[in-house]
């Protein structure tokens, strides 16, 4: 069992915070170049780490890419990542063809979480263009980043227009399906998660006094806490549901069905 | 009397809010295009105001530049700002030559408010381009942007950051003199001002209700509510004392007895 996530985004988002509060141990850590935010050009970095969830042992690949959005001149940083996620379809292709077919990992990547700076006005030129480039290669999910930055009035807002925005520029973002076995379960899913969509998350692995006296992970600031597994404070919950518990199969299933089928027919027929 | 403040930063980082909060009326408002963050370039915008500061009517004059940091190529942000101070510095020379001399205007930029984004890190590659650009033609003020989005910690390390990499840099910024009539003020103005900067300030014009049922102005959130004016939430009010209320004369002195003058002597050499 593996999971490859891809985490795209400009620094300072939060993006190592989420990731080691998501999968809750220190899966990413910050080289100092990273906090000097010295940036010469955007890399592609992997670091591989054994998780477990629900006794489950799982490998999970997380793939991040410094440098993205650093640079004055970032009209190229989409490129670097857009091959990488080219060069695992082409490694899976090519031990598709093999005759001898060992068994390696899966490299591709299953899921890309895109991390928008809550800005609170609508997406910048820089997401744009770099979800145009990989939104037909990859599941994208789109967050919206420090979401503690934003009152609730403007998360909706932002929200509303960060989906207008999508939808004008024909941007594909990954959709869980409501499966129609149940319809309770369909009115549980809207309401809990596709309504919610694009998920505003906070990220913390300190644990704080929350204002009822229990220790939990959040940010602690002078005018009150603000709790990361909080429902009412941010969707940190439905990320980690869509991510690791109840869409992980959806997720792999679409890279493999959908996503590497298009690479692949593409690609033969150049 | 007129004051002259060029406001520069990307877009989201709640420049016109923080105006607008500085002053206490609408001085600034957002067109459509702003809200859309539709910048196909980056332009200067003047936006000319009458504000009342102790009974004193004064003319305000704030210069904007939407699109500064929007595009994905910000390479060449900075000269349409820098060429707009020196145009104004170019006004005034012209001006000071001419035989009947009219009392006009003062149009020297007195103040650049630059707005750094609460990335927790340090500064980005677009603020040390853009400051290195600016900072030997106008006093420079780095405000760190939406600092409830920082811890009390994580503001105390971004501070130090930032200043280590101002001085690195050799960037120079405003710096409030210390008068030493009194230790007694020298000691004030150490521990409440300088010992503060960069200034990390929070804005807002909509009223909100306190912790203790004050109608203030302030953010509110499930989690809790900041307070514009309240001087452990943030620094707005050391920021309201250096520009408008202790320093102005100051600033237009700089402005005046060495900026300007090292511009014109620079431009009389050539
Ligand atoms: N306000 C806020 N700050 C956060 C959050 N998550 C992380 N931070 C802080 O933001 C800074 C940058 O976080 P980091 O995870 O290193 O960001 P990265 O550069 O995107 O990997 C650190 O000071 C974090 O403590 C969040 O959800 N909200
Ligand atoms: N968290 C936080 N949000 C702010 C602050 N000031 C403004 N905002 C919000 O940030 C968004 C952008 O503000 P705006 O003033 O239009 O930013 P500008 O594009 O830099 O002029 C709006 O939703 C504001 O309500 C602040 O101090 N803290």
């Amino acid at each position: 069992f593996n999971l490859n996530v891809m985490v795209v985004g400009e620094p300072g988002l939060g993006k190592t915070t989420l990731i080691n509060t998501l999968f809750n141990k220190p899966v990413l850590t910050k080289n100092v170049d990273e906090e000097r935010e010295e940036f010469p050009a955007v890399t592609v970095q992997l670091t591989a780490s054994e998780i477990e969830e629900d006794g489950i042992k799982l490998r999970l690949n997380v793939v991040t890419a410094p440098g993205f959005g650093a640079l004055t001149n970032n009209a190229e940083s989409w490129k670097p990542i857009a091959d990488e996620i080219n060069t695992r379809f082409d490694t899976y292709l090519e031990s598709e063809s093999r005759l001898s077919r060992t068994t390696i990992e899966d490299p591709r990547i299953h899921a890309l979480l895109y991390f928008i700076e809550p800005s609170g006005h609508s997406l910048r030129a820089l997401d744009i263009a770099f979800m145009k480039q990989v939104h037909d290669k990859v599941n994208l999910i789109p967050v919206i980043a420090k979401a503690d930055t934003l009152t609730d009035d403007e998360i909706v807002e932002f929200k509303r227009r960060i989906l207008d925005d999508i939808k004008y520029q024909g941007i594909s973002v990954f959709k869980p399906l409501v499966h129609e076995t149940d319809d309770d379960d369909a009115a549980v899913l809207n309401n809990n998660v596709l309504s919610k969509l694009p998920f505003a998350v906070v990220g913390s692995t300190n644990y704080v006094q929350s204002a009822d006296g229990r220790s939990v992970r959040g940010r602690s600031y002078p005018w009150g806490t603000i709790e990361v597994e909080n429902e009412n404070h941010n969707d940190f919950v439905r990320l980690r549901e869509l991510l690791i518990r109840n869409y992980m199969e959806e997720l792999k299933e679409n890279t493999n069905n959908v996503l590497y089928e298009n690479y692949r027919s593409a690609k033969l027929l150049r």
